[in-house]
């Protein structure tokens, strides 16, 4: 018979630390901390170079949704895209990268430039449009917004594309008259398209803190968010922000950002992100 | 918030004359937790709580504030302190103009701050010049060209040129072409872990001498603030820093992350995207937003 593992106090310690350092926030690092201590205690694990390795499993666990074969097939064409998210998260540079990622599968890609407020946001995606090669639907600065969003949807119905892209300005959830306007643009593609639209992208910048919850809450209760993008995981930040999210919403994690380039983008592997958080 | 925890907490200590370290090990947990949540880097949290153990212990129990009250009052007015010192503006050059040079990670508000400080400077007598020596992100040149004509600020275009420093060399001549006397340089937003962008942040300061270093940092930036404010720091040398996108919700202990590890002081917030949308930063307000 197998002798119980004693996880010492130095070395809760120590993994606490870890995960409170990782941003994976005190209320999911004390849940984790608890499965493991049932894990013991159940003797589920039984020596001390274990302990890591069932942590990173407990966290995999926490990031994975189910996904059902037709969350990942684009049943209807134009397959609509919009990305939302604070200032700043990377939705534009995303978009970029996005669009290139659905080009080499071979798919006819529209960009629609609904941030008219930022100063340059139009000759930023322009720019990323001229580096994939792709269309793009834009007016002029300080333009209406919606205007924009209902152009690309007659654009890329007409022109048989395959996906349509939204870019939207950077806003503060706190914002009550930017998340109005954010619900008022996706009243307007679904208008034009009522499936539409099919994915609702909310980017998330992997250096934020337990902030990063209030965001998906506070933009999920406007919109309908599908899925989540992490990016700046190429820096220091281990974006551990994402596990109590998804454990909490059910919203998966569908890609991360790890560069500025355009290949600085890759699906999201649960098993991957919970091994490189300890 | 804090303060109703604390007094579940601190309600055994209500008899009792004196806190002493023995009736603060449950309250200074409390202090603990409100300050992880808050997203102060947990090596600050730590310095903290020591220093407000040290305060604490041996005072006598105020006879008109309850327990709880007392330790809300003595970690507020630590992070006050900590957060705080005397307000600082922006240091002037001795001689000849002013240069201020802006750096972070990406997507803090760099460019957007400039254009503010800008702003703000040119109201406070300064005749400046902006500039974007980041040759990098698409349309960050014509960013900061549409904020500079929006507030009527002259802005060094660099046409042709892609190498940062020929671009900055430029500005500081064509600055003093104009005879204005404040140069506020804008930077890419780079990773404190990049070698070969922290080297180009370090010629670049070579070369401008400014007698400001900002450290542009977002109020919402978890754990890794220390950190990064901490190698900016060695490797660049910071005089001061400006914290973003405080009209979110973020607690922001971001600022006591990096004020705890640089010591520089805090001197403006970012409080929306509009170009007045700039102020003094101040600390007792943010101690207030950090304890929730
Ligand atoms: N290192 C790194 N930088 C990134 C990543 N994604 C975006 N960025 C950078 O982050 C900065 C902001 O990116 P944007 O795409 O402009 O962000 P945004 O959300 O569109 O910003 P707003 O429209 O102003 O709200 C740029 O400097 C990007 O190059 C990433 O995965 N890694
Ligand atoms: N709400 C709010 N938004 C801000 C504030 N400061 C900047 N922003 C926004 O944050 C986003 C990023 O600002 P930028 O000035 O482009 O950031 P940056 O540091 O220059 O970005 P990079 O050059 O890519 O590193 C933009 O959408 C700005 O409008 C602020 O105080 N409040
Ligand atoms: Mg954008
Ligand atoms: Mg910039």
């Amino acid at each position: 018979t197998t002798r119980k593992i004693k996880i010492d106090d130095e070395l809760l310690e120590e993994l606490e630390e870890a995960l409170i350092m990782a941003d994976i926030g005190m209320p999911t690092t004390t849940q984790l901390l608890e499965s493991l201590r049932l894990g013991a205690k159940n003797k589920e694990l039984t020596k001390p170079e274990e302990v890591r390795p069932f942590l990173a499993k407990e966290i995999r666990k926490l990031i994975t949704v189910k996904s059902t074969a037709k969350d990942e097939e684009m049943a209807e064409k134009p397959h609509v895209i919009l990305m939302i998210g604070v200032n700043g998260a990377g939705k534009t540079t995303t978009i970029g990268k996005l669009a290139n990622y659905y080009k080499n599968e071979g798919k006819e890609v529209l960009l629609a430039a609904a941030d008219t407020f930022r100063a340059a946001a139009v000759d930023q995606l322009a720019e990323w449009c001229n580096r994939v090669g792709c269309d793009i639907v834009k007016h002029h600065p300080n333009s209406d917004p919606s205007a924009v969003v209902f152009d690309a949807m007659k654009a890329g119905i007409a022109r048989k594309k395959d996906i349509v892209i939204v870019d939207t300005a950077g806003r503060l959830h706190t914002r009550t008259n930017l998340m109005d306007q954010l619900a008022k643009i996706r009243k307007i593609i679904s208008r034009q398209m009522p499936s539409a639209p099919h994915e609702t992208l909310l980017v998330l910048d992997g250096t934020t803190g337990q902030n990063a919850l209030n965001q998906v809450k506070e933009f999920n209760a406007v919109m309908n968010v599908t899925g989540l993008v992490l990016t700046k995981l190429d820096g220091s930040s281990k974006g551990g922000a994402v596990v109590g999210i998804v454990n909490e919403t059910g919203i998966a994690v569908k890609f991360i950002g790890i560069g500025e380039k355009i290949d600085d983008l890759q699906r999201f592997d649960p098993e991957l992100f919970s091994k490189a958080l300890l | 918030q804090l303060e109703s925890r604390l007094s579940a907490t601190l309600k055994k200590i209500r008899g009792l004359a004196r806190l002493t370290e023995a009736n603060m090990t449950e309250a200074l947990k409390e202090v603990r937790t409100a300050l992880l949540e808050a997203d102060v880097a947990l090596p600050v949290v730590k310095d903290f709580i020591a220093t407000i153990k040290k305060e604490s212990s041996g005072k006598d129990v105020h006879k008109s504030l309850s327990p709880g009250q007392q330790v809300v009052k003595i970690v507020h007015q630590e992070l006050v302190k900590l957060l705080g010192g005397e307000l600082v503006g922006i240091t002037k050059a001795e001689k000849g103009p002013t240069v201020i040079l802006m750096a972070g990670l990406q997507g803090s508000g760099k460019t957007t701050t400039t254009g503010k400080l800008a702003l703000l400077l040119s109201k406070e007598k300064y005749s400046p010049m902006i500039v974007s020596a980041d040759v990098y992100r698409p349309a960050a040149r014509e960013q900061l060209a549409v904020l500079g004509e929006q507030l009527e600020i002259p802005v060094f275009k660099g046409d042709g040129l892609s190498d940062p420093l020929k671009i900055v060399k430029g500005a500081l001549k064509e600055l003093k072409k104009e005879s204005l006397d404040l140069l506020i340089i804008d930077t890419a937003g780079r990773l404190q872990v990049d070698e070969e962008m922290m080297a180009e942040l370090e010629a670049i300061k070579k070369l401008a001498t400014p007698t400001e270093t900002l450290f542009v940092a977002d109020a919402m930036t978890g754990q890794q603030a220390a950190e990064v404010a901490k190698t900016f720091h060695e490797r660049v040398g910071i005089t001061g820093v400006v914290l973003t996108k405080l009209d979110g919700d973020a607690r922001g202990g971001a600022a006591l992350s990096v004020k705890g590890v640089t010591g520089c002081p805090i001197k403006f917030s970012g409080i929306g995207e509009k170009s007045d949308q700039f102020e003094q930063f101040h600390p007792d307000r943010m101690a207030q937003r950090i304890l929730g």
